[in-house]
């Protein structure tokens, strides 16, 4: 027995370790799914298996923002006229993207990638709907909406974040709240007696058309960066790691409409690191250097505008660019 | 990427929506 189990030691390689703990780890993780997916059949509602603070620490040590600007120094390199057509060509095939509705059909007009993720769209590929007064600002799948409960948002059923966190103190109003009914963040916000606060989320998939429009008719007072994680944003990784939207870069615009507050923010991922508001010319994101936790604030009201950035609903705000 | 909206509006404010629906830049949203 011990000559039996000393040739079986020595036969052990590492890459037999590796495969035994690998395998072990997939075999217990489809028999969670297995059980889960017993449990649904039998009608009973899974909560879904949120990341610990160790598998939210290991996902964010990925350099991800490193990542993001090597795939976007990668996407503004030329490609030669012959090249074009394939590469596009396997990137509409690979995300179902419909050249029919874009502004340029012909392949060979985006000297690279990046123009090409950046394309327009013809006019009439997307009317605009004036029997509602919010609309939606870009193409995409909802994630999630409904109205904003105890000050928490969720991002897919289930998982939620902090507003509070989300959007950041709200000092880009003087509000002259009463200290009696200031009550929480939420109710900072709501600055008409008997409003409620909603919210919306929009996935964008890798083809969908990724510039944003003005959802409504309103005023853009102020604008809010925080630089940030470029975790990917997929509805998976959603449902995975709890505020998610929170980690990752993000630009908050916040005014007013018709109905009191209003506000639009646009979320970064890997693939798309870097945002564009094409009224602020200033503002700059995936920077390679930020501090955590940080956000830098900016206010389109000054003596001379008093009004901030009026937007019409359906008028282009801004672009998401690859890296 | 990921867009977010936040806003305050009347009570009776509806979203005509179903989460995990696809929805294209100018449609409906939701309405009071």
């Amino acid at each position: 027995i011990q000559a039996a189990s000393l040739t079986t030691a020595t036969r052990l390689r590492p890459v037999h370790v590796l495969v035994g703990t690998g395998g072990g780890y997939v075999g217990y993780w489809q028999y969670g799914k297995y059980k889960d997916r017993e449990l649904e059949r039998q009608g009973i509602e899974v909560p879904p298996h949120v990341a610990n603070e160790m598998e939210v620490a290991l996902y964010k040590s990925i350099p991800t923002r490193l990542l993001s600007r090597a795939w976007g120094r990668l996407n503004q390199v030329e490609l030669p006229m012959w090249l074009r057509k394939p590469v596009y060509s396997l990137y509409i095939w690979t995300f179902g993207v419909n050249m029919k509705e874009a502004a340029v059909e012909d392949l060979q007009h985006y000297r690279n990638l990046s123009e090409f993720f950046r394309r327009k769209l013809k006019p009439q590929a997307r009317p605009v709907c004036n029997s509602h007064c919010v609309i939606s600002p870009s193409d995409g799948k909802i994630l999630h909406f409904g109205r904003v409960k105890n000050c928490e948002v969720e991002q897919v059923k289930g998982v939620t974040y902090s507003l509070e966190t989300f959007l950041g103190p709200q000092t880009w109003t003087d509000i002259s709240k009463g200290e009696d009914d200031a009550g929480s963040f939420q109710d900072l916000l709501v600055t008409k007696d008997g409003n409620q606060l909603f919210h919306c989320i929009i996935y964008l998939a890798p083809g969908d058309y990724h510039c944003f429009h003005s959802p409504t008719d309103w005023r853009v007072a102020h604008r809010r960066h925080f630089p940030g994680s470029l975790m990917s944003v997929n509805p998976g990784v959603a449902r995975w790691i709890k505020e998610l939207f929170c980690h990752n870069e993000r630009v908050v615009l916040s005014g007013e409409w018709v109905h009191g507050f209003f506000s639009l923010t646009a979320v970064g991922a890997t693939n798309v690191g870097s945002i564009r508001i094409y009224f602020d010319r200033d503002l700059r994101t995936n920077s390679p250097r930020y501090c955590k936790g940080s956000y830098n604030d900016f206010s389109y009201i000054s003596s001379t505008n008093k009004e901030g950035v009026c937007m019409r609903k359906g008028e282009h705000l801004g672009e998401f660019n690859l890296g | 990427s990921t867009i977010v909206l936040v806003f305050e509006a009347p009570k009776d404010f509806t979203f005509n929506l179903k989460a995990g629906q696809k929805i294209r830049f100018g449609e409906a949203l939701g309405t009071m």
